[in-house]
């Protein structure tokens, strides 16, 4: 079993969630902030058998959109481009699974 | 040590953070929402020393509760019945950890 | 790649975000509560090389303080202090780790 922890942004959550219970995944989101811009992300955790993961890594690819934002830049006078990526996905190791 | 994630009904969360505090466990909640159902539930963290992670199944388990809800079928007429487990737990291997 | 969770108290998680992010490291926050005092806390989840654990690590330590609070004991009359660690921190290994 393994605990996949995929960052995504908030304009995508909505559809990969709906994609991954289409396909029978079970997902948890949690509505969390990033740490650079402080904008509001969400991070979803997705428990599933280990010959599921590539799968599971394909569903999370293809529903999520990597974007380009702007925003004043600290140091010098204009904008900067940030680029922000479709997911950020952690891959771990589940040692013990239990439902009660 | 282990870190144990556990996603519990919201209406058992409270009672269990009380059980948990109760028999010196240390626990962290995180306001969540199913992937499937949409609907709010609570996912609590609890670091613990390997040999008391038994101990802490026992807490989780008779403390949560499985639940039917009722919700309307998506593809034909009338209710579905949904099985809500009392919780779902994982249970993570931790390399290191500190208190600061 | 190692995911380092750790738990602070609201009042340096601000701070810390910035440190961090002045240093390169990426990271997200999650609102969470406590378990026993059901006070609001910070939850921060940074993904990060094994090689730069050690580094994080103090990055964490040199902006988190321990702080102690009063509460009304539960039992006797009178107050009790309880002593809030700075940061509460977990390091996960990651066996995969993807950008999308
Ligand atoms: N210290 C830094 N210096 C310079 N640029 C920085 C930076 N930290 C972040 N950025 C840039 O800003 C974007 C947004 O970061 P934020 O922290 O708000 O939002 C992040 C954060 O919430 C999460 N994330 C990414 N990598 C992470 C990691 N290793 N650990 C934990 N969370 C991560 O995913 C969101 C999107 O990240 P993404 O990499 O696509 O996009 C990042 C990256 O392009
Ligand atoms: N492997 C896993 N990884 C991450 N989180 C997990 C998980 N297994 C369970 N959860 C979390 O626990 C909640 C309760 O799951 P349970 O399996 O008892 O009860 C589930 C299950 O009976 C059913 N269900 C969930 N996903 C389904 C799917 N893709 N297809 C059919 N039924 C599904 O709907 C109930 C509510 O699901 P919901 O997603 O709203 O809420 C889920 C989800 O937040
Ligand atoms: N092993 C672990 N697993 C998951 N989360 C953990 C953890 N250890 C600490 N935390 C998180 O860090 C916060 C601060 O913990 P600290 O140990 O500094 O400070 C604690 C500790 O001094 C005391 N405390 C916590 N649980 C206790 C218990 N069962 N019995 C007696 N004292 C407790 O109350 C303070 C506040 O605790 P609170 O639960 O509100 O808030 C906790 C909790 O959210």
């Amino acid at each position: 079993m393994k605990l996949v922890v995929s960052i995504v942004q908030d304009t995508d959550a909505e559809n990969l969630l709906e994609k991954l219970a289409e396909r029978g995944f079970r997902a948890t989101k949690f509505a969390t902030t990033g740490g650079f811009l402080r904008r509001g992300n969400s991070t979803i955790i997705i428990g599933v058998d280990d010959e599921q993961v590539d799968q599971l890594l394909d569903t999370i690819k293809s529903n999520c959109e990597m974007r380009q934002i702007e925003r004043l830049a600290r140091a010098q006078q204009g904008k900067e481009t940030i680029e922000l990526c479709g997911a950020t996905v952690f891959v771990l190791d589940v040692e013990q699974f239990h439902r009660f």
